[in-house]
Formats: C-alpha cells, sequence, structure tokens
C-alpha cells in the first residue's frame, strides 16, 4: 500500500499567464513525481498539487524563484488518509 | 437492509455491490441491476435500472466515480439510488418522470481504479489497464472517448493522468458504457459526476467553440446550480468545459453530446480545495442532498422538453 507520510497539497493562486507557464513546467517534468488536482490553465483558477515529502523543498525553492505564492491546504496527507481510514473501519464494525 | 445501510459514510465495492441488491430486493417493481460488462481485471460493472415499463424508453444516465479516487461521488451516487428508490411513488414530480422515462445509473463506472484506491494508493485516478510498452498502467478514462481522441487536454504518455490510453474506447470499462448507450438508442440525458470544484458543465471540452444548444444548457445548468445552492449555500460555477476548467479531449459528455444526446452534463462535486479528493465522510449526505436538488431539476427539465 502507498502511503503518504509528510505530503503536502499546496494551492497556487496562479497571478499572471506567465504564473501558468512556470506551472505547466512544473507539471511536464517528472522526477519530483508531482500529483496535480487541479492542473495549471488560467490566471483566473487555482492550482492544487501534491508534492511527496522528499520534493517539498525543491518544489518551494523552484516557486519562490519565479515569485509564485502558494499556501498549504493539506500539511501532512496520510494524517487526512489515516482519519478516513478509521471512519471506514469503525464504520465496519457498526455495520457488523 | 438499505434502512440500516450508512450513507454517511464511505464503503468498498464489495459492500457497495451488496447494497445493491438490498436496494433491489426493496424495490422489485422500479429497481433492477444489470451487468454492463467486465472491467479489465474482471470485475462486474453494474448499472442500476429504474424502470415502470416498457421497453426502450426514453432514459437518463448517470454515472458515478469513473475517476476512482474522487469518493464523494460513489458516495453520492449510492445516495442517489436510495432516494431516487424511495420518493417514487411519494414526489409527483419523480414520480411522472419515472412513469415516461427510465434512469440507468452506474455508480462504480471504474472499479478496477475503485478497489485500488482502498488495498494500494489512495490517489489512483486511472484505470488499471496495462500497456506493452510501458511499466505505467491505467488510461484516463475520461479522455478515453471518440470525441475530440488525442487531442489537446490529454496526454500520450502513460505514465500521466491523463493518459489518453493507445485508442479511443480502449478501456473496456468506456467501452461498455459505449455499447449500452448505442444500444439502447433512446438515451436523452448523460450525466457524468465527478469531483471536485463545485462546477456544473456542458459539452465541448475539446473545443472551447460553443456548441449548438449553449444557450439553453447554459440556462439549465443555472437553474440548476440556484436550487443546490437553497439547501446550504454551496456555490457552483456554470459553463463548458473547455471555458471553465481547461480543454480536455477524449471526455464521456463531449461523446454522448456528438452522438445526439443534447442534455449532456458534467458535475464537479465538494469542496473547492480544502480537503480536495479525501472529503470527510460527514460532508457526504450533504453534498448528495444539494447534488439531488440539481439533478432532479435536471431531470425534470428533460422530462418537460421531450426531443
Amino acid at each position: 500500500e502507498r502511503v503518504f507520510v509528510g505530503d503536502q497539497v499546496i494551492r497556487v493562486n496562479v497571478q499572471s499567464e506567465e504564473d501558468v507557464q512556470f506551472l505547466q513546467a512544473l507539471e511536464a517534468q517528472q522526477e519530483w513525481e508531482l500529483d496535480f488536482w487541479l492542473h495549471p490553465v488560467s490566471p483566473e483558477l487555482p492550482v492544487d498539487i501534491r508534492v511527496p515529502r522528499s520534493s517539498l523543498s525543491a518544489v518551494k525553492e523552484y516557486l519562490h524563484a519565479h515569485n509564485i505564492h502558494f499556501t498549504v491546504i493539506i500539511d501532512n496527507l496520510q494524517e487526512l488518509l489515516d482519519e478516513e481510514k478509521a471512519e471506514m473501519e469503525e464504520n465496519q464494525m457498526k455495520e457488523r | 437492509s438499505t434502512r440500516s445501510f450508512d450513507f454517511g459514510a464511505y464503503h468498498t465495492l464489495e459492500t457497495i455491490y451488496s447494497w445493491m441488491d438490498t436496494l433491489v430486493a426493496q424495490h422489485p417493481n422500479l429497481v433492477t441491476k444489470q451487468e454492463i460488462g467486465r472491467s479489465y481485471e474482471n470485475r462486474p460493472m453494474y448499472v442500476l435500472k429504474f424502470s415502470t415499463g416498457g421497453s426502450k424508453r426514453p432514459a437518463i444516465w448517470i454515472d458515478a466515480g469513473i475517476h476512482s479516487r474522487e469518493w464523494v461521488t460513489q458516495a453520492t451516487g449510492v445516495w442517489t439510488a436510495n432516494k431516487i428508490a424511495t420518493d417514487y411513488g411519494r414526489d409527483t414530480s419523480l414520480t411522472s418522470l419515472l412513469n415516461t422515462m427510465d434512469i440507468y445509473m452506474l455508480i462504480l463506472a471504474n472499479p478496477d481504479g475503485y478497489v485500488y484506491t482502498h488495498t494500494n494508493n489512495r490517489m489512483w485516478r486511472k484505470t488499471r489497464s496495462k500497456f506493452s510498452g510501458s511499466v505505467c498502467r491505467g488510461a484516463d478514462p475520461n479522455r478515453n472517448w471518440d470525441a475530440g481522441f488525442g487531442g489537446p487536454g490529454a496526454s500520450n504518455n502513460p505514465c500521466l493522468d491523463t493518459y489518453h490510453g493507445p485508442s479511443a474506447h480502449s478501456e473496456i470499462e468506456v467501452k461498455n458504457v459505449v455499447n449500452l448507450i448505442k444500444s439502447h438508442g433512446n438515451f436523452k440525458s448523460f450525466i457524468s459526476v465527478h469531483a471536485y470544484s463545485q462546477l456544473l458543465m456542458y459539452p465541448h471540452g475539446y473545443s472551447c467553440n460553443n456548441v449548438p444548444d449553449q444557450p439553453e444548457l447554459d440556462s439549465v445548468g443555472k437553474a440548476a446550480v440556484q436550487k443546490l445552492a437553497s439547501l446550504y449555500g454551496t456555490s457552483y460555477k456554470v459553463g463548458s468545459i473547455c471555458k471553465i476548467i481547461y480543454q480536455a479531449s477524449g471526455g464521456s459528455i463531449d461523446w454522448s453530446y456528438d452522438v445526439g444526446i443534447k442534455y449532456s452534463f458534467a458535475f464537479e462535486l465538494r469542496d473547492t480545495g480544502r480537503y480536495g479528493f479525501l472529503l470527510p465522510a460527514n460532508q457526504i449526505i450533504p453534498t448528495a442532498e444539494e447534488t439531488w436538488l440539481a439533478l432532479k431539476h435536471i431531470l425534470e427539465y428533460v422530462r418537460d422538453h421531450p426531443y
């Protein structure tokens, strides 16, 4: 089973067409194994990216270098997954 | 029984499939379960058919879970199926609809992917098919339809989440639906439920030019999301896929529209990004309840505007 300990989901509130291009370049590269939940399409729409823990510093450095502002919307993805899994197990108990 | 079933929780494929049998048993004169084919890993694909008689009546298609990680959509599908079954005979508008039309609902449109999100990778989105020449698996089942297939807004790299697959309808999960829709030949509406972003979209995705029915689809969509917002204030945007999110080729509602099913819509349910695909289970029922208000508006409009 794949775990996501320390993975973060960051939201970029895109400011310009240039930001979109930088983000599309980010999406094209594969070494950081980014999972775009919302894709870079236009300055009007936010971009959500799941960033593996191992790539966090590199990705944040890239965004800072291109002056792209972002916020962390999910601090540790695995915590949410653990909550979800616990709820499901509890629900299974209830059903039985 | 469906009375003890917890609609406010996420369930495994096995639990959902056995719940379907319970629903059919509780409403034998309305609901039947039809296997429309098998998935790549040979799991049955079940459609719930809501019908009060007659064959090949004008019909409405609703699918959920084509992107397996969007768990609130499968959960909303379960709740909605139960709502339709229990409201028939009580809600005059729904009863009149089901006395003239059929509803087909595919709650787990991507069964292999859904199981994989429970067992291996919660973030899995695609099918689980294998391709020669690549170690990566799965095609995006919403880029695999024969509508602008392989165009902009899809990838030809099997390792990416928007991989369109080797050819249109290459994914058996898509092919099964195409075969059913084509053999039936009398579908009037095609609604595909996704998450997240709170959007109600209509064709096209593969091009940003307005479709001939754009004004009508836009006004139906706007009225539908107004009803949705009336319950909990959840705000949706309405527009064509291409204009409201991005150009995406090979999408299901583009295919359904292009084969003549005018009332084709795609929902992107809650939320706007606070939890994304990990919407807490305590939001399943509120999401399903508000979505039903929009869905019902569309169903009623389709009923009242035969073509």
